[in-house]
């Protein structure tokens, strides 16, 4: 089990694990490399409590900006796809019209925050990518091949989120994403 | 061991409380 670094106060709720809050900029003109991504990605802070997440979340304007991400990810794992746990892992990408991504990425944290996903260990966190045209949201698992998590996963997100049914949902393997160096194209699977 | 669960609801109440702020 990891160590602890953030820890809830007195009275406060407590969360099934610590996740930390990072924030990145894109920078279009430059192609993307691993030490682009280290470069760009800041982390903002780690949160223990149900109360702390909301004082960070407050704090943070999301939405207003295009070419930024926001990610919410347990303590302890890199935002990249080389790290140990998402060496086998993949991930669940919506694709948004703009103007629903903050709602959506609220419910999505609130699910993993509440552990409404079920699947043990296997969440690692979340991403919403504001873009220009459109939104993108994802959630990430520790293991792409176990199809019975990344199922659950997928319909705990269309229920948590209340997708109309034609939403397309798009699940890719880490892996896939090394091997075209992009992370929402060239999806492999389609349901 | 046991898990801590929250559903949306009781998370969303909680964002109002004085501790959150």
């Amino acid at each position: 089990s990891r160590r602890k670094t953030v820890c809830p106060a007195a009275g406060e709720h407590p969360l099934q694990y610590n996740y930390t809050f990072w924030y990145s900029r894109r920078t279009p003109s430059r192609p993307a490399s691993s030490q682009s991504y280290e470069q760009n990605i800041r982390q903002i802070g780690t949160v223990a409590s149900v109360d702390q997440f909301w004082r960070f979340y407050h704090l943070i304007r999301q939405g207003d900006l295009s070419g930024h991400s926001d990610h919410l990810f347990k303590e302890g794992i890199k935002l990249h796809v080389g790290d140990e746990s998402n060496r086998s892992g993949g991930k669940w990408i919506i694709r948004l019209r703009k103007g629903l991504a903050s709602r959506f990425w609220e419910n999505i944290i609130l699910a993993m925050l509440g552990e409404q996903f079920m699947v043990g260990e296997e969440i690692c966190g979340a991403v919403v990518s504001i873009r220009f045209q459109e939104d993108i949201l994802s959630i990430w698992n520790r293991t792409s091949n176990d199809q019975m998590t990344t199922s659950r996963i997928r319909d705990t997100l269309r229920r948590v989120l209340n997708l109309p049914t034609n939403t397309i949902m798009e699940y890719k393997t880490h892996n896939d994403s090394l091997r075209d160096n992009s992370s929402f194209r060239n999806t492999k699977i389609s349901l | 061991g046991t898990r801590i669960i929250y559903d949306r609801k009781f998370l969303l109440d909680c964002r109002n409380s004085p501790l959150a702020r």
